[in-house]
């Protein structure tokens, strides 16, 4: 490996993606979502910490992404497609330290199956390995190596080489090896396996998945999580149902209280990748799956003592985060912390979607679903209109469910507003 | 022998490792000509960083690697400290 010579003296550090390919397949959640993971690619190995901030944010971020072509004021033009795919600044205190510039001539995709285009997130990994102080390598399996080696793999499955964990630990130090600060990056890992029950002790009933009608459900980087009771399910990216079998709430989220007998809302907050579990008038703040500091209260978001939620979701078109009770709806500025003036509205302004959502999510393709019951309304990304053959059964979509047999006795939509 | 590479490709194998750092930037003042062991030596680290045999010419194959998509930042910093990992042989 080699040193740039320079390091970050702090170890948080922040980003936000500035400009985003004009022509790729990739939506702006996607290339979000792979941004996030290439970085925490390098944390889960330093320590470091990366926190995506909002265009409102007043300071600059440490990290700027821009896709460029050509000449874009800096000494590394572009030559569109194929030969120089991206760069990175070194850190340091001018402005233009740790930015990244991806070429947008370039073909960008991700998972990829036939080697098509470039693999984003490879080359992301690599750019921030320049970002945070290291420079090429000539190591054969090393990310850092000056030409394009193709796609890594699963983003939560890759690890980086020996030879890139020496460099960055040269500059950074170790990671913690204790076991509650070793950051994960994974996809939440499950929970341990629960202890054998006592013989006589009955298993505990659980739910019907296809049923519907949840208690919460969120988006949490990239998997579905859907919540019942004591109970929840999770969807991978892939739309693979991780098992029929629920896993145990309070044995994942660990610190939730077990007097939380329901989650009524969950979000992931995009500006620190926390997630938020809301019941009552409170809610949890969870570091990967560690409980951060004590409940909070939802008068903190903007809405009155004593109420309640039935979704939460963040909108990636303005970065606001929505809280929905019944008909009317509270929105919070995640980048300024403080809740929107003017609020509550009316939902009737999200046209077509049902009063008292079970809650609502953006999915990986950035569209928003609204779900109740046994049903999902759909709103196109960017879009406040649900599409026109909205509400839809749930069930077989999403969580492996049998399709539904039409006719009389299939379960009728709930009314929309 | 190896085909000796043609002027084109020497200007613009020269052209490229100069671009990533293998060959310091020309100086119009000192017009320092690049003495062939330098040029040689060059080629080297670039065919060790390409995981390309070091023959230390530019070859069809070491031309060819210089088209393929890459990261535009130089390979060779002038002040970084490049770890060579000490081989310990085993007698």
């Amino acid at each position: 490996y080699a040193l740039s010579g320079s390091v970050w003296k702090k170890r948080t550090l922040t980003w936000r993606v500035h400009s985003f390919p004009k022509s790729s397949a990739l939506s702006q959640e996607m290339v979000r979502t792979l941004m996030h993971h290439a970085l925490t690619t390098w944390g889960v190995e330093s320590g470091l910490k990366f926190q995506e901030v909002g265009s409102q944010s007043p300071a600059e971020p440490d990290i700027i992404i821009d896709f460029a072509r050509a000449y874009h004021q800096d000494s590394y033009p572009f030559d569109g497609q194929g030969g120089t795919l991206a760069h990175a600044f070194f850190p340091g205190e001018h402005s233009i330290s740790g930015d990244t510039h991806f070429d947008d001539e370039e073909v960008w995709t991700y998972g990829s199956k036939d080697g098509e285009g470039t693999d984003l997130f490879a080359v992301a990994v690599h750019e921030f390995g320049h970002a945070l102080g290291l420079g090429h390598s000539s190591a054969p399996d090393s990310i850092m190596r000056p030409f394009y080696q193709g796609p890594v793999g699963d983003p939560h499955k890759y690890r980086l080489s020996q030879d890139d964990r020496e460099g960055l630990q040269q500059l950074y130090g170790k990671v913690p090896q204790t076991p509650y600060d070793k950051p994960t990056r994974k996809p939440l890992a499950p929970p341990p396996p629960p202890p054998a029950l006592p013989p006589d002790s009955p298993s505990l009933p659980t739910p019907d998945r296809c049923e519907g009608n949840f208690d919460a459900i969120a988006n949490i980087r990239g998997e579905t999580f859907f919540f019942k009771g004591p109970w929840f399910w999770r969807v991978q990216p892939s739309g693979q149902l991780v098992s029929p079998r629920p896993a145990r709430l309070h044995r994942f989220w660990e610190g939730l209280p077990a007097r939380v007998r329901v989650v009524q809302a969950a979000y992931a907050r995009p500006s620190d990748g926390c997630i938020l579990l809301f019941s009552g008038p409170q809610f949890w703040v969870f570091r990967d799956r560690q409980l951060e500091g004590a409940p909070r209260p939802l008068t903190e978001l903007g809405l009155p003592a004593g109420e309640e939620v039935d979704a939460v979701f963040s909108w990636p078109q303005n970065g606001k985060t929505y809280l929905i009770r019944g008909r009317r709806y509270w929105r919070y500025d995640d980048a300024a912390r403080r809740p929107d003036p003017g609020y509550p509205r009316d939902l009737s302004l999200w046209e077509g979607a049902p009063p008292a959502p079970d809650d609502v999510t953006v999915g990986n393709t950035g569209d928003t679903y609204f779900f109740k019951g046994a049903h999902y309304w759909r709103f196109l990304k960017g879009s406040v209109k649900a599409e026109s053959d909205s509400p839809q059964p749930m069930g077989h979509k999403w969580l492996d469910c049998p399709a539904p047999s039409a006719g009389p006795h299939a379960p009728r939509p709930p009314k929309a507003t | 022998a190896a085909e000796e590479p043609s002027a084109q490709d020497v200007s613009l194998g020269v052209d490229w490792l100069t671009r990533y750092g293998y060959l310091p930037p020309p100086h119009p003042a000192q017009a320092q000509l690049q003495s062939p062991a330098k040029l040689r030596d060059a080629i080297k680290v670039m065919q060790r960083f390409a995981g390309l045999p070091e023959t230390g010419v530019l070859d069809p194959a070491t031309m060819a690697t210089m088209h393929r998509p890459r990261c535009s930042l130089p390979d060779v910093l002038g002040a970084a400290e490049l770890v060579r990992r000490r081989r310990r042989r085993r007698r």
